[in-house]
C-alpha cells in the first residue's frame, strides 16, 4: 500500500467521522442528504460481500467493517433518532436516487470484469459510488448555505477521491500489471463531480468567508 | 498474482 492510498482511506474515514460528529454534537442532520447516505450504505454492502470469502489484509477487513457500520449508523440516526430525524431537510432532498441505482445496476450488468455475482455487485458498487454524492451536492446547492462541518465532510470526501487518483497513477508506474480501468474511469468521473464544490470551497477559504454555493 | 484476482482497494 502506498502513501496516497493510505491518505485517501484516512480522509475517507475522517469524512465519515466528521459527519458522525456533526450529527452527534448538534443533534441535527440539516444540510445532509439522507439519500446520499443510503446510497453509500448500499455501495459498501454491495462491494464488501467478499468480506468473508476474500482476505486481503487485517487492515482491509477492519476498514470494511468500519465503513459499513459507520454508514449504517448515520442512516439509522437520520431515520430512527427522534431528535435528529426532525432536522432532516426532506423537501430539499428530492433527487431521484432510485434512478442512480437502476442505471448503475444496468451498467454493471453490461460492463464488468467477470460475469459472476460478486463481480457484478462489485462493478455496481463502483458505478453507484461515482454518482452517490449527487443528491448531497444538489441539496447543498438548493439550500445555498453550507455549515462548517457539512463543508468539511464534502471536502474530505473529495480529498479521498483525489488521493485515490494519485494512488492509481503511482501504482500504474510501480506495478507491472496494474490495469483496472473500471475503477479508474469511475473514479475520474466521481472526482470531476467535486470540481465545482472545490472551487467554491477554495474561494471561501481564500477569502476567509463562509462557504456559499451559487443558486 | 494477488493483484489481478482480488479487489485490494476499499
Amino acid at each position: 500500500m502506498n502513501i496516497f492510498r493510505f491518505a485517501g482511506d484516512m480522509t475517507h474515514l475522517i469524512s465519515i467521522l466528521v459527519l458522525l460528529l456533526k450529527i452527534y454534537a448538534t443533534k441535527s442532520c440539516s444540510g445532509i442528504s439522507r439519500k446520499t447516505q443510503e446510497l453509500y450504505a448500499l455501495v459498501f454492502l454491495a462491494r464488501y460481500v467478499d468480506i468473508f470469502t476474500e482476505f486481503i489484509s487485517v487492515y482491509n477487513t477492519i476498514m470494511k467493517i468500519v465503513f459499513i457500520a459507520s454508514t449504517l449508523a448515520i442512516v439509522w440516526c437520520m431515520r430512527g433518532h427522534r431528535v435528529v430525524r426532525r432536522s432532516y431537510d426532506k423537501e430539499l432532498d428530492t433527487f431521484r436516487h432510485y434512478f442512480l441505482i437502476a442505471a448503475s445496476l444496468v451498467l454493471a450488468l453490461l460492463v464488468h470484469e467477470k460475469f459472476t455475482f460478486q463481480e457484478i455487485l462489485w462493478a455496481f458498487s463502483i458505478y453507484l459510488e461515482a454518482v452517490a454524492i449527487l443528491p448531497q451536492l444538489v441539496l447543498l446547492q438548493r439550500s445555498g448555505n453550507v455549515d462548517n462541518l457539512t463543508g468539511q465532510y464534502v471536502f474530505f470526501l473529495g480529498a479521498y477521491r483525489g488521493l485515490y487518483i494519485l494512488n492509481w497513477i503511482y501504482r500504474y508506474f510501480t506495478e507491472p500489471h496494474f490495469s483496472r480501468w473500471i475503477a479508474c474511469v469511475s473514479g475520474l468521473v466521481q472526482t470531476a463531480l467535486y470540481a465545482d464544490f472545490f472551487y467554491y470551497y477554495f474561494l471561501s477559504w481564500k477569502n476567509n468567508a463562509k462557504l456559499k454555493l451559487p443558486a | 498474482d494477488q493483484e489481478s484476482k482480488a479487489h485490494d482497494e476499499l
